[in-house]
């Protein structure tokens, strides 16, 4: 902790770290007694307009904001939760006017719905899952999928919502004989989905069929977990991101990597390591990946950001107030960088 | 390693695998 923390102090000005590619265009904190655990954005429907918004969660609130024109935000609904703290945000591409959380304490208990009635705009939920879930991830086409129970018996299953946030049907998913850590999608092939296991599998399905079509044994660190996958040339190239990968003399300290796997022969190879520019250290903590470029909160407290196309690190954000970084996400809507502190800071950067 | 160590690529590959992998 404290060599950790001398690091921080180390670090040069903000500015000579991150020249231009991160720029602060607004902040917010949201007012909560309970610790700040994530932060998302999303498109929301109001009057017949869609705008885009923040969500915030703390441990027992979810907050939606929207932007009002002088490039501040308005807290406009609360949902509360008193029996099972939040967990996660799941955002649900496609859906307008619905909001997904995961509950639990260490592990995901139960995921609900968050919605507005459309008469009086009240604040309701809806439990949609419980049981013991270890993944979850909403997916285009207003799709969200989730894994419950380990090895044998282990459900995985697609729910389907409509367009109002209602849910449509359900179907299963073969499940793999070893339990998921994680999902992700495919960019350029909507009808495949990629997970990770416990054992350093990546499993592919066809989320038309539901079949299981092939698994990947990856040689990488131990619990690499997928954010997100391209399909390109008959190959799939996947980012993962390594929690658990030890700093190595030739390497330093290695937190995404993308990997190539040919799905036909089921053979991988990894063409690039994100790892941490000289002079920085720390591990992967949590991070988000759109496009080509990926974003993590290090152990450090500090946020970084790599473009898989350059290959290299080209943003950090060192902590800002005093405060540590401990939540990063795109905002999927345009290319913004919501960066969120444990108090209920939200710092909004365009990259 | 190198992308040869891959083996042969199908851009078919969602479809042929589909069509073997069991129901």
């Amino acid at each position: 902790h404290s060599i950790e923390q001398t690091e921080i102090s180390d670090l040069p000005a903000q500015d000579s770290l991150n020249p231009g590619s991160l720029q602060l265009v607004s902040k917010f904190k949201n007012p909560s007694s309970s610790c700040s655990v994530d932060v998302s954005a999303m498109w929301w429907e109001r009057a017949a307009a869609k705008e885009p918004c923040i969500i915030t969660a703390c441990e027992d609130v979810v907050s939606l904001w929207k932007p009002l024109d002088t490039l501040q935000w308005k807290k406009v609904h609360t949902w509360h939760f008193t029996e099972v703290p939040v967990l996660q945000i799941v955002p649900v591409p496609d859906v307008y006017n619905l909001i997904c959380v995961a509950l639990g304490n260490l592990e995901i208990r139960e995921i609900r719905a968050l919605l507005c009635s459309s008469g009086d705009e009240s604040e309701k939920q809806v439990l949609l899952k419980s049981g013991n879930i270890k993944a979850v991830l909403g997916l285009t086409k207003r799709r969200l999928v989730s894994s419950i129970g380990t090895f044998c018996n282990q459900q995985v299953q697609i729910m389907t919502f409509t367009e109002d946030g209602g849910s449509k049907d359900e179907q299963l998913l073969m499940p793999p004989d070893e339990t998921i850590l994680a999902f992700a999608e495919v960019q350029g092939m909507q009808d495949a989905l990629l997970g990770t296991t416990t054992v350093n599998n990546i499993v592919i399905w066809n989320l038309k069929t539901g079949q299981l079509l092939k698994k990947v044994h990856i040689d990488s660190y131990q619990a690499s977990v997928c954010h997100r996958a391209y399909s390109e040339m008959g190959l799939l190239f996947v980012v993962l991101s390594h929690p658990c990968a030890k700093e190595s003399q030739a390497f330093g300290s290695p937190v995404f990597q993308l990997l190539v796997i040919n799905p036909k022969t089921a053979q991988s190879v990894g063409i690039l390591l994100c790892c941490l520019p000289p002079g920085q250290a720390g591990r992967f903590l949590e991070g988000d990946v759109t496009g080509h470029v990926a974003a993590a909160v290090l152990t450090s407290g500090t946020v970084a950001v790599w473009d898989l196309l350059l290959g290299h690190c080209t943003a950090l954000l060192p902590p800002a107030s005093g405060q540590r970084w401990s939540l990063v996400k795109w905002s999927g809507t345009d290319s913004h960088l919501l960066a969120g502190q444990k108090d209920g800071s939200v710092f909004i950067y365009r990259y | 390693c190198s992308t040869a160590d891959l083996g042969p690529i199908s851009l078919n590959w969602f479809e042929e695998l589909s069509s073997e992998a069991p129901p």
